[in-house]
């Protein structure tokens, strides 16, 4: 599992570190969405 | 014609190095100016009330925020020294810095976006040293493209 | 071709070390008004009423951290719903706000 560790506290930091953080957040939480909704979606009737 | 091969893969290196400085460049600006802009904002506000604000309703440079859904259940472990903190969210969340903060508040004079008044850019001009004011004219118009090389 | 292009290196190189120099200062003048400018360090803060102003952050939970430096916040990648933030001091406490509605 991949983990960001980035330091704080320091004045006039870059912000760039915390895009990173927030884009790693956003695109584990539409993934884990995604997989919610498929395994949610209705199962296609079998034809008889 | 191998020469000048070398010497064009050394020009576009050189090229990438300088937009990459430029880019620092911008950024330290506008740290510079939202900073200043702020001291300069909070002196006027407490001269007019004659008194700074309440301890409690201000928190100083730098820190950090964390934002998330109000609908978000945040589970926080602290250690008794609060040396450590672990949060649970069960929902997404965002992280920003303060210098993020002060740039939303306006205080960058929306010289991060390129969008810059008249009467901004002449704020934002006088809060830098002379051999940055080229750059922040420029950066009223779109991020920083060109260089200014002062004296010799 | 081969001349033109070392005019220009040379060029090139003269508008990096401008820029280098202009970093260096730029950084250093930041430091400096943190550290010594009058009382500019007791006027850098923000209020929360100037958090809570901001539109992206009106209806958000906004928790402000204060952490003394080098302190460690790590954020690892989750799969499962839950998303979690640890924070590590060795230099001093946290302290951590909940930011106030309006």
């Amino acid at each position: 599992r991949t983990r960001i560790l980035v330091s704080i506290g320091e004045s006039f930091g870059t912000s760039d570190k915390f895009q990173k953080i927030n884009a790693m957040v956003n695109s584990s939480d539409r993934s884990l969405k995604r997989s919610l909704d498929m395994s949610s979606a209705p199962k296609p009737l079998k034809r008889l | 014609a191998q020469e000048c091969q070398n010497l064009e893969v050394e020009r576009q290196r050189r090229l990438e190095r300088i937009k990459q400085k430029q880019s620092q460049l911008q950024e330290l600006i506008l740290q510079q100016i939202a900073f200043k802009n702020l001291v300069q904002r909070n002196r006027q506000t407490e001269q007019q009330a004659n008194r700074p604000p309440p301890p409690n309703s201000l928190i100083h440079l730098p820190f950090i925020i964390i934002n998330t859904s109000k609908k978000t259940v945040i589970d926080c472990s602290i250690s008794n020294d609060k040396f450590e903190y672990l949060f649970n969210f069960d929902n997404m969340f965002e992280i920003h810095d303060d210098i993020e903060v002060l740039k939303r508040m306006g205080m960058a004079c929306g010289l991060e976006v390129g969008k810059c008044s008249p009467e901004d850019l002449k704020v934002a001009r006088s809060l830098v040293p002379k051999a940055l004011e080229p750059y922040v004219t420029e950066m009223a118009q779109g991020p920083i493209s060109n260089v200014y090389i002062t004296g010799g | 071709k081969s001349r033109a292009l070392r005019k220009e290196l040379g060029e090139l190189e003269r508008a990096e070390k401008a820029l280098e120099d202009l970093i260096t200062s730029s950084s250093t003048q930041l430091k400096e008004l943190t550290e010594h400018g009058d009382n500019q360090g007791q006027l850098g803060y923000v209020t929360y009423q100037d958090i809570r102003s901001i539109a992206s952050l009106q209806d958000q939970t906004v928790i402000a951290v204060k952490a003394p430096s080098e302190t460690k916040l790590e954020v690892p990648e989750s799969s499962e719903g839950s998303q979690q933030i640890y924070l590590k001091s060795k230099n001093g406490p946290i302290e951590v706000y909940l930011c106030p509605e309006e």
